[in-house]
């Protein structure tokens, strides 16, 4: 499935985009 | 103090709240699962913010959650 790229990573100081695959 | 807090994220995008939720919750899920730590904390951004306040002030809450979340992690990665 898609599921590859689960969970997004979330790293200090980096904009967080995890929103955008929901 | 959660005044703080809650009158912090209020005045954020939904893209800065769930940012600063991370930058709160990285380093205590650090402390608990160093490697999967950015993992971990990327599964628990998808809550919502209320739930995500709630962990922050209850380091029994964020163990369990971190619990569950690696025990997911090892079922996606079996």
């Amino acid at each position: 499935g898609s599921s590859i790229n689960w969970p997004p990573e979330f790293h200090p100081g980096v904009p967080w985009k995890g929103l955008q695959n929901i | 103090g959660r005044c703080l807090i809650a009158s912090t994220l209020a005045s954020a995008s939904p893209e800065d709240q769930k940012k600063m939720l991370g930058e709160w919750l990285f380093p205590l899920i650090q402390a608990l699962q160093p490697t999967l730590a950015s993992k971990i904390t990327g599964m628990l951004l998808e809550m919502d913010n209320s739930e995500l306040l709630l962990l922050l002030e209850s380091p029994e809450s964020l163990c369990y959650k971190v619990d569950e979340a690696v025990a997911v992690l090892e079922a996606c990665q079996a």
